[in-house]
């Protein structure tokens, strides 16, 4: 049970909370328990799926803290399968308030182990950074998704990225993996999206995800209505490409 | 002399590399003395530049903890009056390191202190944090530019900014303003960016640059030339764009 997924990317407006939405969404539908945690202070996870916290609402910041624990936090949506952890701005304070705290990079993995066997899957949102948030994030991880945009920049970072899961994984989590790397905001008119694409099909080969993310304006606009794309417009390739990349995760479920 | 201006926006992927290059690049082409200053440890603007650092060759990282000056590490570009402080992936080290050091806040702007008058402008690239790195940067800085995709998610961080920058100029840096706010990859096809930018313009009045930045393919293509745009398409939308921004810039300071 509770397969703890995280979405991780330094480089920043790649897709990560676009991804993390709109998986964790199309899995839901499918009647999967689905938990998504917003792991970033910046919160767009949890305004995209049109949560507002109250004044003085605890978020996950309280949980990291050890102030309330997860099955406090958890909060429905408009799917009956899909609940979320929300993230706010305090969290910010998490990163410079942990550094002296007695194992800071386990505190997330310790607050779900009482409530992973009551989900199928448990998504994690990250902030584009490597710092405390995302480590604690990949400690309590079973695999690793990685979001890249069609972009020239898009290669830049993945050393780093690659250098901080073998740390991860040497010290702190030894069952991480990569479950995939997912292309993102493809265009077919543009030849870089295609140059792209194939040096990272080169590179991480049967890695990387057959589903490809096309750029698609409905995904941009989803969030501000508070919804994942496929209660906004289910036709829209992007909503179609999401549900197409939970079809191919739960395939490889099965095959294992 | 020597006017320092941070990019910064703890958002990942609105276009702070794309504007701290492509702006510094069309004011050296006026023939201000400027300064490019990659302060993120992705390193996008030095290797948006063409710049590729040899094995231990030392970078900014170095400069933060004290092993060399600024002078010492001054990369010349294929534009005469543009120079580059490159970066390198050993800076996300600095955030960690620098926590106990004294003083850890002015480390960037004393090491600038020396050669801040060499230069018309100098430009700092931050990473999408708010961090110590950026944190060094807004300490060091006469001025802010915050560049703003024209999406959705947006608005969200920018009560954090406000709040990072208002604690920075009442503890370490009084002189720090807003230079202005700059709309990029607006698209006048999509609802959304009209959306957007209204409601950033009705919040921001003449904070807001008048020149807004479209969305323009060959800005996204220069970089993998390693080149800024001016010098890969000057026809285009995007080199046209900056350079319109760049005078805007110089005639504020003819005004003030
Ligand atoms: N496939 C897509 N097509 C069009 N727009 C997209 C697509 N995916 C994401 N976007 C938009 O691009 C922007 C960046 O995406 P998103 O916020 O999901 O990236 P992120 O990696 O989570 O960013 P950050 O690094 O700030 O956390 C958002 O405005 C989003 O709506
Ligand atoms: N106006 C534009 N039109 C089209 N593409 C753009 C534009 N501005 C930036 N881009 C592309 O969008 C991506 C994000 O831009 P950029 O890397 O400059 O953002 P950033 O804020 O520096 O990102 P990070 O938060 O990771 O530092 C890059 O691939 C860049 O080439
Ligand atoms: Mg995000
Ligand atoms: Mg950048």
């Amino acid at each position: 049970m509770g397969k703890i997924i995280v979405i991780a990317n330094q480089k920043g407006g790649v897709g990560k909370t676009t991804t993390a939405i709109n998986l964790s969404a199309s899995l839901a539908v499918a009647e999967r328990k689905t938990l998504l945690i917003d792991l970033d202070p910046q919160a767009n996870t949890t305004s995209g799926l049109g949560i507002a916290l109250g004044n003085g609402e605890p978020s996950v910041y309280e949980i990291l803290i050890g102030e309330k624990t997860a099955e406090e936090l958890i909060h429905a949506t408009e799917i009956e399968f899909l609940k979320v952890l929300p993230s706010r701005s305090a969290l910010i304070g998490a990163e410079v308030e942990l550094v002296g705290a007695i194992s800071r990079e386990t505190r997330l993995k310790r607050a779900l182990a009482k409530i992973k066997d009551n989900f199928n899957y448990i998504f994690i949102d990250c902030p584009p950074s490597l710092g405390l948030l995302t480590v604690n994030a990949l400690t309590a991880a079973d695999a690793l998704i990685v979001p890249i945009q069609c972009e020239y920049y898009a290669m830049e970072g993945l050393g780093q990225l690659l250098k901080t899961i073998q740390l991860v994984s040497e010290h702190l989590n030894p069952r991480l993996k990569i479950e995939g790397i997912l292309l993102t905001m493809f265009d077919t008119r543009l030849s870089l999206s295609h140059q792209v694409t194939s040096e990272i099909r080169s590179h991480f080969g049967a890695q990387v995800f057959r589903t490809v993310i096309p750029r698609s304006v409905r995904l941009s606009e989803a969030p501000s209505f508070g919804k994942p794309v496929l209660l906004y417009d289910i036709k829209s390739a992007g909503a179609q490409r999401y549900l197409e990349l939970a079809s191919e995760l739960l395939e490889r479920e099965e095959v294992r």
